[in-house]
């Protein structure tokens, strides 16, 4: 699974 | 950030100024969905749980409260101030039928299963789907105000700069988020035929008729 990319979107 | 994403944000923001300023103003929120309201606040209220855990920037932090503020005080004068105006008739669409399905989706296809995500997941699925009951409402009612229509126009348009951002990021960082896109291009599809009726219509001074 994806690693925890931070979510900076709106 | 890009171009494409502070258009978008500022679209988005300009569209729910457009809508407490015609409620509070004309003191009525005739034509308008309380239901789609809801839902948008659901969307946020489960998107930006992570508002007092992590920090991304001033901006970001900033946009988060005036969404979860805006979209509350929207339903608070829906609900409460103005409910004597509130179109109960009108604005019939179930929305159990668009968050249950979003729930199940969002358990089903997430990027890791875990609290925060698959509830960020769900908002992102929600959102796609939340403008239906506004557009079911004028439909049913046959039109919409203009004030109304240029809400929906920022709205539709919020996303759909979205998608200019996400190729943009894409592009450039090589980054890219494909349960966002998707739902994305879903949600600004449905805009379509609205779209397609504000430009030929309400640009031109007529009122919006939607096709009952």
């Amino acid at each position: 699974s994806k690693r925890n990319k931070q979510k900076d979107e709106l | 950030m890009n171009i494409f994403r502070l258009t978008g944000d500022l679209a988005h923001l300009i569209a729910i100024i457009i809508l407490l300023h015609k409620i509070w103003k004309s003191r009525s929120c005739a034509g308008i969905s309380g239901k789609s309201q809801v839902l948008f606040a659901l969307v946020y209220t489960t998107r930006y749980l992570d508002l007092v855990t992590s920090y991304v920037s001033i901006y970001n932090t900033f946009m988060k409260f005036v969404f979860l503020a805006t979209s509350y005080a929207t339903i608070y004068l829906i609900y409460v101030k103005f409910k004597a105006t509130y179109d109960h008739n009108h604005d019939t669409f179930r929305i159990e039928f668009l968050i249950l399905p979003s729930l199940a989706l969002a358990l089903l296809i997430n990027h890791y299963f875990n609290f925060l995500e698959v509830l960020w997941t769900f908002s992102i699925y929600l959102e796609s789907v939340a403008i239906l009951p506004q557009l079911f409402m004028v439909s049913k009612t046959g039109e919409a105000e203009s004030i109304t229509s240029h809400y929906l126009f920022a709205l539709g348009s919020y996303r759909a700069l979205y998608i200019l951002n996400w190729i943009y990021r894409y592009a450039t960082e090589g980054h890219y988020d494909l349960i966002a896109i998707v739902a994305g291009v879903v949600q600004t599809v449905l805009y379509c035929d609205f779209f397609y009726l504000y430009i030929t219509k309400v640009l031109k001074g007529k009122k919006l008729q939607l096709p009952a």
